[in-house]
């Protein structure tokens, strides 16, 4: 989709090292605020995590006292630019907008272009430090974790955010012979130039205020709270009853059922548990 | 569980994995297999269905087997895992179980591209391709460039074609003129979600 094109494009250029979730469908672009709470069950594969789910719920909702969240702070605003010309061709340029410097449009000989302003909202790991030594689980625990609890699920914190500053309206045009282009405004006449070709455009606005990309930090919950700012896939959010192996790799845990079922049906294999 | 007898994070661990996971679902009768093909094909239009199925086929096999009826293509489903007293057949479930965690990693584009694919004859092209880019692209945990041998491209190998969008959507970057894509080690969890999903639907929609 349009959007997912500029999802793409925007966090190939402010994040090479791939740390940023990108959000998937316009729909959900909202959901995934600082401080939302997200759930990921564990995966039946070795090869692959399970997505993260919105839960509608945001950390006040679980911390006594129910206080606002502080304001993440935002650490760069950014102008994606996008440039089109005439043979179909497009990329996309990065211009910091930090104290001050503003970048204008990128200018490519014989085209237009324009540009989407974005920034990026962090909570501070100091806001985390001072969260968790003044605010406590709330009790009775909240009702959704109870049940993401007796599911075995891991809960994540949105910790920082990539954000559309202002509204965008998004063309994907497709040409008869396949190629394809996104653009953002200014660009879309260009296909008057493309002679002989059949256009097919989509249109698409992303409101000022939508998520493209997120980060997360999992949650450990039991007895009290704490955030892992460096992800472990060993780390499970809720402690496991009447385990010996509390803190082991919960993946195991949860294959072992499956697996269990597996080995009945396949001999090669020779799946070997020692639960 | 003993990791190194389970497997190894390579294609032939991925290969194994996804062997046991399908290996009964070639030995159910056709009349089956269709019945499951055609309500996995209206499940894949049917997010909250396909939740709800995962949900408790999870249930089920975590707690004795046991399971509620559900409504539509996921309840429809259902009722040929389970026995006359509501108990999970596991040698059936725990395939689409699994199948049901490989589609959920994908995106809902690609879970529509897979609703197409599964009314016509591509699942096999689809699967002979993304097993090739999974054995080149092996270490991996680097990025690598990976030739696409045009017998496993369609006519039409561009932005448009099916197969393109269904890599694409994995986070694999595509080219046109020398057919090749780019492994980015981000890739792994959606590409190896992908090969699962089409061998497990190819698995049902073998005619023989």
């Amino acid at each position: 989709s349009a959007f997912e094109e500029v999802v793409k494009s925007a966090i190939k250029e402010l994040d090479c090292r791939g740390e940023l979730i990108p959000v998937d469908s316009l729909r959900n672009s909202t959901s995934f605020r600082p401080y939302s709470l997200l759930s990921r069950k564990l995966s039946s594969s070795w090869f692959w995590k399970s997505r993260y789910k919105c839960v509608n719920l945001s950390i006040k909702d679980i911390l006594d006292p129910n206080a606002p969240e502080p304001e993440p702070e935002c650490c760069g605003r950014f102008q994606i630019s996008d440039a089109v010309d005439g043979n179909v061709q497009g990329r996309v340029a990065l211009a910091s907008m930090d104290q001050g410097k503003m970048a204008g449009a990128v200018a490519v000989s014989g085209s237009r272009s324009a540009s989407m302003n974005v920034c990026i909202l962090r909570v501070a790991q100091s806001t985390w430090e001072v969260m968790q030594q003044e605010r406590h689980l709330q009790q009775p625990e909240h009702k959704i974790l109870q049940q993401l609890r007796s599911r075995g699920d891991d809960v994540f914190v949105v910790t920082e955010v990539l954000q559309t500053q202002e509204e965008v309206q998004v063309t994907r045009t497709h040409d008869r012979e396949g190629s394809g282009q996104f653009a953002l405004p200014g660009v879309i006449c260009l296909q008057g130039e493309s002679e002989g070709r059949l256009s097919r455009k989509k249109m698409v606005t992303i409101p000022a205020g939508s998520i493209l990309a997120f980060r997360v930090a999992q949650l450990l919950i039991d007895p009290t709270w704490d955030i892992l700012l460096f992800p472990d896939d060993k780390k499970r959010t809720f402690e496991l009853p009447s385990s010996s192996h509390r803190r082991e790799d919960g993946q195991k845990r949860h294959a072992f059922s499956l697996l269990t079922a597996l080995q009945s049906m396949c001999a090669p294999l020779k799946l070997l548990t020692d639960a | 569980v003993h990791e190194e007898q389970v497997t190894t994070e390579d294609f032939q661990g991925l290969r194994a994995e996804v062997k046991a996971g399908s290996a009964e679902l070639r030995h159910l009768e056709m009349e089956l297999r269709e019945q499951l093909l055609r309500d996995i094909g209206r499940l894949l239009h049917d997010q909250p269905s396909m939740e709800a199925l995962e949900a408790s086929l999870e249930q089920g096999l975590c707690r004795g087997g046991q399971v509620e009826p559900l409504d539509g293509p996921a309840g429809s489903i259902l009722e040929c895992l389970v026995l006359p007293s509501g108990e999970l057949v596991l040698e059936l479930a725990v395939p689409v179980f699994y199948l049901l965690g490989a589609l959920a990693v994908l995106s809902e584009t690609q879970q529509k591209l897979l609703a197409e694919a599964l009314e016509t004859t591509m699942l096999l092209k689809q699967l002979e391709l993304v097993e090739h880019i999974l054995e080149q692209s092996t270490p991996w945990q680097e990025p690598s460039s990976v030739s696409l041998p045009l017998s496993l491209l369609g006519n039409s190998w561009d932005e448009e074609d099916p197969t393109w969008v269904l890599l694409e959507e994995c986070g694999l970057t595509l080219r046109v003129d020398t057919p090749q894509v780019h492994w980015e080690p981000k890739s792994q969890g959606p590409t190896c979600a992908l090969y699962a999903s089409l061998a497990l639907l190819s698995s049902l929609s073998q005619k023989s």
